[in-house]
């Protein structure tokens, strides 16, 4: 562990804490996809299947189990409870166009055949994409509260964060890992485009708003 | 091949 990877974890775990606090005190999922909530908990339940088998440490045990409950109390709160509120019209992005290639691609290119290594490569390709229904939702509406686009870069840093972690762990530990690389860097690049809106305009103490 | 005990990262 080295304080990147720290740091990174836990602006992954604020984002998903941030958006839980919104949707629980606002009561509405407003602004917020669905689809890429429903994805992310596809993420998690994919790549954390060796939750029980494979304990590292409980610092990763903690993590796993509170990032799985968290994204299915997400998902939970947008399609059930608050399902009223849930703007199922400008949340229109055909997840199946990333699910379907993604899981193609985590059969073509992994580090070993196994069901287990295929469904952490699916889950590390698809959290690369995860973001898209989200960030075209926004692009739709033409803007984000501002509550979203602080939850939306503490996730973009998140795995930010781990690319820097994987270069120092490159050069300390000569340990790298080419598919979470690349789809580290993938991820990071979409969410390009909003960190700039983010720090040109949030930070500024305006409104998120797309020029639409 | 990259064994499970390589899975250390979240």
């Amino acid at each position: 562990m080295n304080v990147f990877r720290l740091i990174g974890d836990l602006s992954h775990l604020l984002a998903i804490l941030i958006l839980l606090w919104k949707i629980w005190k606002t009561r509405s999922c407003s602004g917020i996809s669905g689809k890429s909530q429903f994805l992310f908990a596809l993420v998690f339940t994919t790549r954390y299947l060796d939750l029980f088998t494979n304990f590292i440490s409980p610092y990763n045990t903690f993590m796993k189990i509170v990032y799985i409950v968290c994204s299915c109390v997400t998902v939970y709160f947008i399609y059930v409870k608050f399902k009223a509120t849930y703007d199922s019209n400008h949340d229109t992005f055909r997840v199946e166009f990333l699910v379907v290639p993604v899981g193609g691609l985590a059969f073509l290119v992994n580090h070993d055949f196994t069901p287990l290594e295929i469904l952490w490569t699916f889950s590390i390709y698809l959290e690369s994409v995860a973001i898209l229904p989200q960030l075209f939702m926004i692009s739709k509406t033409g803007e984000a509260e501002t509550i979203t686009s602080h939850y939306l870069f503490a996730l973009g840093a998140y795995r930010a964060l781990y690319i820097v972690n994987w270069v120092y762990r490159y050069y300390f530990e000569g340990f790298f890992d080419l598919i979470a690389i690349v789809a580290g860097c993938v991820q990071t690049i979409l969410y390009c485009d909003f960190f700039y809106l983010y720090i040109t305009k949030v930070l500024q103490g305006k409104k998120l708003s797309l020029p639409a | 091949e990259k064994s499970q005990m390589d899975k250390d990262e979240l």
